[in-house]
């Protein structure tokens, strides 16, 4: 449940 | 990608470029804080370990591995190879009050409690006060190299520049990284005070930044 968010961001 | 955002990487990447040449062409890091470069190097460390578990673009890849490559090298130039023209006096913020601090919070207040986001969180709360022993480096001595004003000067920009990116992404995707915007008006503040003294010292005189 817990999907690792997608961090765009340098 | 927005001109905001693409600018302030490229703001970032000339900002640890000039800190890696004035080193490595000077052969001395007299005056450069060996603190601040460790702990961007952990910053860079803790947050992209995402290299391994998720693909965002080449842009994203190229950058972080260049990013984390110039960090290392950087702590390499301060503590190994120039070790001798280090200032470990003059270095002397303790920083273990950020490291504490910023892993209690990082534990805290994250979007996940998953090992990956904790340690996200952890690098981006670091990165917005990994530059104090470097600002408290100055203040002791009172004085910066007219290049290493510029290295801050850069950095700060980046920062701010990402501050143009996320009032953007806001208003054109809807997209808000609470964590990301907080702790980065939290460093942008940090760098107010050293833009005031680099436009009114260092770009109208020459050479050192002295300090009132």
């Amino acid at each position: 449940a817990d999907e690792p968010a997608n961090h765009d961001e340098l | 990608m927005n001109i905001f955002r693409l600018l302030g990487d490229m703001c970032h990447l000339v900002a640890i470029i000039i800190l890696f040449l004035k080193i490595w062409r000077s052969k001395s890091c007299a005056g450069i804080s060996g603190k601040s470069q460790v702990l961007f190097a952990l910053v860079f460390t803790t947050r992209y370990l995402d290299l391994f578990t998720s693909f965002i673009s080449v842009y994203n890849t190229v950058m972080k591995v260049v990013f984390l490559v110039l960090a290392y090298a950087t702590v390499y130039l301060i503590y190994l190879r120039f070790r001798s023209t280090y200032n470990s006096e003059s270095d002397s913020f303790r920083v273990e009050f950020l490291l504490v601090p910023v892993a209690g919070l990082s534990f805290l207040e994250n979007y996940a409690f998953a090992p990956l986001e904790i340690l996200w969180t952890f690098s981006i709360y670091l990165e917005s006060v990994a530059i104090l022993p470097q600002l408290f480096m100055i203040t002791k001595t009172g004085e910066a190299e007219s290049i290493t004003t510029h290295y801050l000067f850069f950095l700060g920009l980046y920062r701010a520049l990402y501050l143009a990116n996320w009032v953007w992404r806001y208003h054109t995707e809807g997209f808000f990284d609470q964590i990301a915007v907080v702790s980065g008006v939290v460093q942008t503040i940090f760098y107010c005070d050293f833009f005031y003294l680099y436009f009114t010292k260092v770009l109208r005189g020459s050479g050192k930044m002295t300090l009132p």
